[in-house]
């Protein structure tokens, strides 16, 4: 059965759909098959893989709202690339946190969602919103591990405390198995003393310093480039920083398991 | 009587509240009495403002979801910075979206709150969470106006659509007044393609070309650095970029007017 892991960090910007998108990318160079499931309203990871969203197309809102009988299989899109699929997203997701505010159970659909096709792929990969609601703690109940992306800025660092807060509680009332995987400094630039000391603090930080990977991304303005033609940086720009970064994230994480 | 500004972009880590905070810091420098109101549940704001949060203090979610009868006055903080004031926000917040689902003008909870202090301010400045939701939604029905910063990235700039479409919706239905004032650049750096391309999409479009300020905030380290002793840029570092670029900001905002 395929791994399940959640890309999650409440603060915004700090870089998690580039992680979704580009982490799936290396790990299909790595020979697996993995597909992203994009919980996002605003869509970015779906934009990012080049899928164009219509209205007419069944997305990841109609399997977590069930207004729409579809199996999971029909919202499955191929990209163009072997071996990466995408369930996408789209604004009306952002409508369901109200939708389901009665309904039992809501915070497992997801997970249900996905039992169904588990079987067909080594990874999957899921994008959050910079929130923890709902759509978060959907993902929460069906990941068996969290990636946290942690921009090497003081807000993106305080806002860890929270997040761990929060997957405890998770895995105390609705998923016992989750736990945090890895913290992967993003933005990091070596010559700012801003990402140097919040390097430093996420290395000696009792509650960190064992799940911080050693590779990190760079900033690099390829990653924001390729996010403009769909195409993850890893495919479309093999020798910039930002895909030698990912791909070093991606051998590292299959190392670590 | 104040003019209500909110900082908004559901796309995160654009620099909303970078731009709230130094914007408003600014602005005092201009000789202007500022309010900063924090509406992100992660209070990044009055981190950067350097107020303390404790669990004793009132702050905004009390007044917003009236659980404690405090009147505005008691929940305004004074800062380091004579004439900035803020009303600090807490993880709390958090929970308002869920727990006024059913109450009749959940949505003007915040302008009601304001309404009690607004003539002691020349400016009030809103920052917001990086969601359409209703915490924004409260911030929307309070102001006068939207300053919108925009990360000179491509998912920044495609999430300007729907944050115009909100705010017509609002102006529709809530707050016939409020409208887009600005859209400032931010994260500029004409060293890459993909700030140039977006700079240029910005003054070409024909929604948002009249709106684009002509002063940009240049990506700057300083700006980081400054969150982590909690001082806007403007008060801490007054010669670098950071500082200059947002005082560029504040004097073109007030000859827009
Ligand atoms: N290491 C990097 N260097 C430069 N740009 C980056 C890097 N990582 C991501 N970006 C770009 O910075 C912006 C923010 O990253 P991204 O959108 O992936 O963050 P996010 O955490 O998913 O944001 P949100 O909280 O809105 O979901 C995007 O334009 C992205 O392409
Ligand atoms: N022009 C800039 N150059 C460099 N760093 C910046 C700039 N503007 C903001 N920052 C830093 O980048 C990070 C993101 O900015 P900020 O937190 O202000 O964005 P935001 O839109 O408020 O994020 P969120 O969506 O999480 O509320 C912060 O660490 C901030 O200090
Ligand atoms: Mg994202
Ligand atoms: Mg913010």
């Amino acid at each position: 059965n395929a791994r399940k892991i959640a890309i999650a960090n409440e603060k915004g910007g700090v870089g998690k759909t580039a992680m979704a998108v580009n982490l799936a990318a290396a790990l299909t160079l790595e020979g697996k098959k993995v597909l992203v499931v994009d919980m996002d309203p605003q869509h970015n990871a779906t934009i990012g893989l080049g899928v164009a969203v219509d209205d007419g197309m069944v997305n990841i809102y109609h399997l977590i709202s069930r207004q729409n009988p579809s199996q999971t299989q029909d919202t499955v899109c191929r990209t163009k690339w072997k071996g990466l699929d995408l369930i996408p997203s789209h604004m009306d997701l952002s409508g369901a946190e109200i939708e389901l505010v009665d309904e039992e159970g809501r915070e497992n659909r997801l997970k249900d969602v996905l039992s169904e096709i588990e079987d067909v792929y080594d990874y999957i990969i899921m994008d959050t919103p910079p929130s923890l609601s709902l759509l978060t703690i959907n993902v929460f109940s069906a990941a068996d591990e969290v990636l946290v992306p942690c921009q090497t800025h003081p807000y993106a660092f305080k806002a860890l405390g929270d997040l761990f807060d929060t997957i405890s509680d998770v895995t105390e009332e609705i998923n016992p198995e989750l736990k945090v995987s890895g913290i992967i400094p993003t933005f990091f630039d070596r010559r700012t003393r801003v990402s140097r000391s919040i390097i430093e603090k996420l290395h000696t930080d009792e509650r960190y310093k064992d799940l911080v990977f050693e590779s990190t991304i760079r900033t690099n303005s390829a990653i924001a480039e390729s996010s403009d033609i769909g195409k993850p940086v890893v495919f479309c720009r093999t020798r910039s920083y930002g895909a030698l970064d990912f791909r070093a994230v991606a051998s590292e994480f299959l190392r670590r398991k």
